[in-house]
């Protein structure tokens, strides 16, 4: 099964 | 100060409607350009942004910079006092605690006015890089919607497979499997009613239901959706919102561990 992933995985914080 | 005033006052109530089931609070950045506003969803799998120019108001000031916290579920209550017909008008001072809603009817009888307490939220801006997609889709969000609505009967999760054949979503759980399969338009009368693929390379992605089923809720925005995607990076769901701006949702995607 897939897991879910996180926008902080792909986008960096500002 | 600020002061912006937007006839089709309906515009601001489905925006509110296309926002508030993902996000509880959030931040309208106010500024000469226009308002802005980008938050997360509370585990962080999906964001919205939002963009409103200046130039898609009917009268727009804006002296200084601000930011206003609201809490959306106060914000969908005062929404809802006010009439489809009705012309919304949102000020604040510089510096502000609240902001106050105006609703004036059409031939100017009746004017109501609500007050909101603002909040102070933290900020967690994301950066989102400029990104080529691999598969651009343009398509009806009438079908879009209905597409995530049956398909989330199923399962949990959609794949999302889109080639130059066309764009194929699926899904698959305890009680079967579903697919529904959309061509690219030949020839159309209405650019709204086309389904257009800009392919580079293909594409196949899974996501959460329940988000695509929330961005959805933007349908009344626009009669047309695009979808964007990459392998291994985030969807791009975006819903224009006539000659004022856009709302974009980002979704991360389900991936193998």
């Amino acid at each position: 099964m897939p897991a879910q992933a996180t926008l902080l995985q792909f986008f960096k914080q500002s | 100060m600020f002061e912006a005033r937007l006839v089709q006052g309906a515009l601001l109530k489905k925006i509110l409607e296309a926002i508030k089931d993902l996000l509880t609070e959030a931040s309208w950045d106010c500024a000469q350009g226009g308002i802005q506003l980008q938050a997360m969803d509370n585990s962080h799998v999906s964001l919205v942004s939002l963009t409103l120019r200046s130039d898609g108001f009917d009268k727009y000031r804006c002296d200084r910079n601000l930011t206003m916290g609201m809490n959306l579920a106060s914000m969908t209550k005062i929404m809802k006092c006010c009439g489809n017909d009705e012309i919304i008008t949102m000020k604040a001072q510089d510096e502000p605690d609240t902001v106050t809603f105006m609703f004036e009817s059409k031939n100017g009888d009746k004017i109501s006015e609500y007050e909101m307490k603002l909040m102070n939220l933290d900020q967690d801006h994301l950066g989102i890089p400029e990104t080529d997609y691999a598969c651009v889709i343009k398509m009806p969000s009438g079908e879009f919607a209905r597409i995530c609505r049956d398909l989330s009967q199923f399962g949990e999760s959609m794949v999302i497979a889109c080639s130059k054949n066309g764009i194929k979503f699926s899904t698959s759980g305890d009680i079967g499997t579903g697919n529904v399969k959309l061509a690219q338009t030949s020839s159309v009368d209405k650019e709204e009613e086309a389904v257009i693929i800009e392919m580079q390379e293909p594409v196949t992605l899974t996501f959460a239901c329940k988000y695509l089923n929330n961005f959805a809720k933007a349908t009344p925005l626009s009669p047309v959706v695009s979808l964007s995607l990459s392998p291994d990076v985030p969807l791009v769901v975006e819903y224009k919102i006539e000659d004022i701006g856009y709302v974009r949702y980002y979704l991360a995607p389900k991936i193998e561990d």
